[in-house]
């Protein structure tokens, strides 16, 4: 089963 | 001091009927050269980026950069008052407490004036890396959004396959399993073409709850735009004509 990802995991903070 | 006048209003309810069921409170980033939005859905799997570039404006003037802290709940209440034929004006000056909107008819002579109040929000900004995607599938924006509306009766899921021949939105529930192939298309009626830009194939799955919110704006654009890369989130674009461009972008269902 996939799970959803957090859209933050590839975006980084500055 | 900023103030900033559309001629086609239209464009900017459209633009606050796609995001105002995705986004809450965002802060509008306003500065000399234009306008932008970045905002995560409540529960942070979608990312709205906004870019308005002034020159899409009639008259576009901002000493300095700004940020307006906008309830778009509330702006897009406010955008109700607007006919579809009415100019847009929206002004703030330094350390405005409100955003001034008017909406003008020169034709019935109809001016409607708004005074919005202003919230702190501290959000964090966050930094999207430049992605060479891989796939690049250029839709029209209502089959994509028919797609997309049809499929999300099937299944929450969509997997989404891409190759140099077609891409691929197949499903699998307790209904059954499918899916639906777009070759290249480069039918003379321009807006029906699909077009396929493969240098990787790319295989990926999302909730498609996301994909019918986005497709809100696919009154913006008779294309849309989807660029995938394996493991990086799925982008979904609408080209705003003479304007900008706005851009969702989804992060995938992985294996855990």
């Amino acid at each position: 089963l996939k799970l959803q990802a957090d859209i933050r995991k590839f975006f980084f903070k500055p | 001091m900023f103030e900033a006048k559309l001629t086609e209003g239209l464009i900017l309810k459209k633009i606050v009927e796609s995001i105002k069921d995705i986004v809450t409170d965002v802060n509008i980033d306003i500065s000399p050269s234009g306008i932008s939005l970045q905002a995560m859905d409540s529960s942070h799997v979608a990312l709205v980026s906004l870019n308005l570039s002034m020159d899409g404006f009639e008259h576009y003037r901002a000493d300095t950069n700004m940020v307006l802290g906008v309830s778009i709940a509330n702006l897009a209440k406010v955008m109700k008052l607007a006919d579809n034929n009415d100019q847009i004006t929206l002004q703030a000056d330094q350390e405005a407490t409100h955003l001034k909107i008017i909406f003008e008819n020169p034709k019935t002579e109809r001016t409607t004036e708004f005074n919005l109040n202003l919230i702190t929000i501290d959000s964090e900004h966050l930094a999207i890396p430049e992605t060479e995607y891989s796939s690049v599938v250029t839709i029209n924006s209502g089959e994509f959004s028919k797609i997309c509306k049809e499929l999300f009766s099937l299944s929450e899921t969509v997997q989404i396959t891409t190759n140099t021949d077609y891409v691929q939105f197949s499903v699998e529930g307790e209904v059954g399993s499918g899916q639906v192939r777009l070759g290249h298309n480069d039918s003379e009626k321009k807006e029906d073409q699909t077009i396929l830009e493969v240098s990787e194939s790319v295989q990926q799955q999302f909730a498609i709850r996301y994909l019918n919110m986005f497709n809100k704006a696919s009154t913006l654009s008779s294309f849309t735009r989807l660029c995938l890369h394996q493991e990086q989130p799925l982008v979904v674009e609408f080209k705003i004509d003479n304007l900008g461009v706005l851009k969702y972008f989804l992060a995938p269902k992985i294996s855990d």
